[in-house]
């Protein structure tokens, strides 16, 4: 489809320009409410010495936009309206609004949905699925598409395991069959694994 | 647009021949995960004494099919392969596999997405969104369209409140402020809340 080829050269100009100047990017995609504004806070956090740039992505609203305002860091706030996803055309237009020279790290925060987002690229280095082990243990067989098109995958929450029926290792085992990628157990709120992400997503 | 009308008017068909067999039907929508299948199930066990049909949507897979299939009761499984919803079309077709004589109640589980299910209407008479707290409290005002086209709200997984930050009296606000719906607080694994829900589902 012409949709995604257009997507394609714009991402390709993205990634051409980040990395003139140096800029590694990083596109969290995953489901809703798995975590992925609360991994990014945590990070920044954790990164204070580094040049940290986020771009949220949401339908509509600026929750998550003002959660990430309060750490100082230069951040853009999308609004799809209607769209399930984010573009590379989106993308393109909320880079205009950063100043690049302040930044050496871009999070990108994509809208919660584990299908749409796979087929846009956005002209990162990293494009990693956040999901939570409250959703169940049968995401990765699911939405197979999106986890084999990622770099990384993170389930969170994992404090919540004790209360819920969810097998990790049947998750474990399905990532390993379906899309073998790099995987992070983390509990956002206390902090747990974020560490080791940083750390991957770094080198 | 277009796409939308054609859908429009296949529900309507779809409409007209549920309510000349009497048979009333529910669209389940909600987050990835939030336990859409798991309260259908429940409802299931309620109402022994009616006849359920159950039409299960997924991207990919058998999973949730399976799940409902244990029960004994009619279920048809629609893959959308590359779609984050179900359209009339789909529904159509999936109600041709079933032999709606002997059903009285047609639940369908729509595929997990606070987005683009709205867009589509299925000819059901009753049109719900299932969120869980474990998404967060900012869910409604996130995706407000899903919510206002709905006729009922469930909030799920109720049970883990202690173990999040979440503030569910923010929620009850802006359901009443953005989409003054029916609510219902659940607990599925438990079932409670389940039996309140059917009650006003079956009036
Ligand atoms: N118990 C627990 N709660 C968490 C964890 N991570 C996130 N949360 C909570 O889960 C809820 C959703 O987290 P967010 O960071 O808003 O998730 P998100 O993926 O950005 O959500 P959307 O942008 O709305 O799709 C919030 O109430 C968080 O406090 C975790 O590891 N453990
Ligand atoms: N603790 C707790 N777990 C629940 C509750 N409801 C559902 N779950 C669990 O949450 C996970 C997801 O439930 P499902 O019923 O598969 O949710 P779903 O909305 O149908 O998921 P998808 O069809 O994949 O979008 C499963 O592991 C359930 O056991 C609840 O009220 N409390
Ligand atoms: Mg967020
Ligand atoms: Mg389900
Ligand atoms: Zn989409
Ligand atoms: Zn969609």
């Amino acid at each position: 489809k012409d949709i995604y080829e257009a997507n394609r050269k714009i991402a390709a100009e993205i990634r051409k320009m980040l990395d003139e100047r140096g800029i590694m990017a990083i596109d969290f995609m995953g489901s809703i409410g798995s975590g992925k504004t609360l991994i990014i806070e945590k990070l920044i956090e954790l990164l204070k010495d580094k040049k940290i740039g986020v771009i949220v992505g949401d339908v509509t609203g600026d929750d998550d936009y003002k959660r990430i305002k309060k750490y100082g860091v230069p951040v853009v706030n999308v609004n799809t309206g209607k769209e399930c996803h984010l573009d590379a055309h989106l993308i393109e237009h909320a880079i205009e609004e950063m100043d690049l020279d302040s930044i050496d790290i871009l999070f990108i925060e994509n809208i919660g949905n584990l299908v749409c987002p796979a087929d846009f690229e956005l002209g990162t280095h990293k494009r990693g699925v956040v999901i939570s082990v409250t959703e169940g243990d049968d995401m990765v067989r699911k939405h197979p598409l999106i986890f084999q098109i990622s770099d990384f995958i993170v389930i969170n929450k994992i404090d919540l395991l004790p209360y819920m029926n969810v097998n990790i290792d049947k998750v474990l085992e399905d990532i390993k069959k379906i899309a073998p990628k790099e995987v992070f157990l983390t509990d956002a709120r206390s902090g747990k694994g974020i560490k080791e992400l940083a750390e991957w997503l770094l080198n």
